[in-house]
């Protein structure tokens, strides 16, 4: 299954 | 006090443009820096953040830092009242609830103000770092906005992939697949017409179409489009504003479980 994370995954959590 | 001037008030009317389909309210900040903007859309997958520095403005006047939530419809509603050669002027009172755009036509011989009731936005501020990206794309940005328009006619997703070769754009759909391929080509007669690519690996990426082509949105402002892609990072599609800042859109991409 295709799905996508959100920017907040990537620029808060990351 | 706020006040900023912006001869070219056409300048943002093209601004309004580029993010309203993407984002419903945003606060504008304002600051010693310059009038700038980063929302994201409803479902945290594409953000876009804009910034018009000071310098660019005939008049920048603020005199402390200050945010002002704004309906981006509403906004294009009053904006699109001015004339294309109208001097905009942004004018809000320090406490105040409401905004005001003055426009003044080029002869001075017409001057209108339009008064607009702001808005309390609880908006989330990401801290973008800066990133190394293994590729960098840049091309005319009506070059780009035709080939996100045509896949869009095709599929609902866009492999980006850049290597050696050139960057190449598939899409696959019901009716079949396109696939089409920009090579590096840097002797063309106006250097915003060349497309360049710095490539420091090979680098493919999925993303949603549909966002893509919101992005395009902001093509009157730039020509050229400057994208970069790393694997697990979010695509940067750039527009530079001449003489006064920029526009990006960052868009997470689609993940293959």
């Amino acid at each position: 299954e295709v799905f996508q994370n959100t920017l907040v995954d990537y620029f808060n959590n990351k | 006090m706020l006040e900023l001037r912006l001869v070219q008030g056409s300048l943002l009317k093209k601004v309004l443009d580029a993010m309203r389909e993407l984002v419903n309210d945003a606060n504008f900040d304002c600051s010693a820096t310059g009038f700038s903007l980063q929302a994201m859309d409803s479902s945290h997958v594409a953000l876009v953040a804009l910034l018009l520095r000071s310098e660019g403005f005939e008049h920048y006047r603020c005199d402390r830092n200050l945010s002002m939530g704004m309906n981006l419809n509403n906004m294009s509603k009053m904006l699109r009242c001015a004339g294309n050669d109208d001097i905009i002027t942004i004018k809000a009172d320090d406490g105040t609830d409401s905004v005001t755009f003055m426009f003044e036509s080029p002869n001075q011989d017409k001057i209108a103000d339009f008064e607009m009731k702001l808005m309390d936005i609880d908006s989330e501020h990401l801290g973008i770092p800066d990133a190394e990206y293994q590729a960098i794309v840049r091309m005319p940005s009506s070059e780009f906005a035709r080939i996100c328009k045509d896949l869009s006619s095709i599929g609902d997703t866009v492999v980006i992939s850049v290597t050696k070769e050139g960057v190449k754009f598939s899409t696959a759909g019901d009716i079949g697949t396109a696939n089409i391929v920009c090579r590096q080509n840097k002797t063309v007669d106006k250097p915003e017409e060349a497309t360049i690519i710095e490539m420091q690996e090979p680098v493919s990426l999925t993303f949603a179409l549909r966002y893509l082509n919101s992005f395009t949105k902001a093509t009157p402002l730039s020509d050229t489009v400057t994208i970069s892609l790393s694997s697990e990072l979010p695509v940067v599609v750039e527009y530079k504003i001449a003489e006064m800042g920029y526009i990006r859109y960052y868009l997470a991409p689609k993940i293959e479980e």
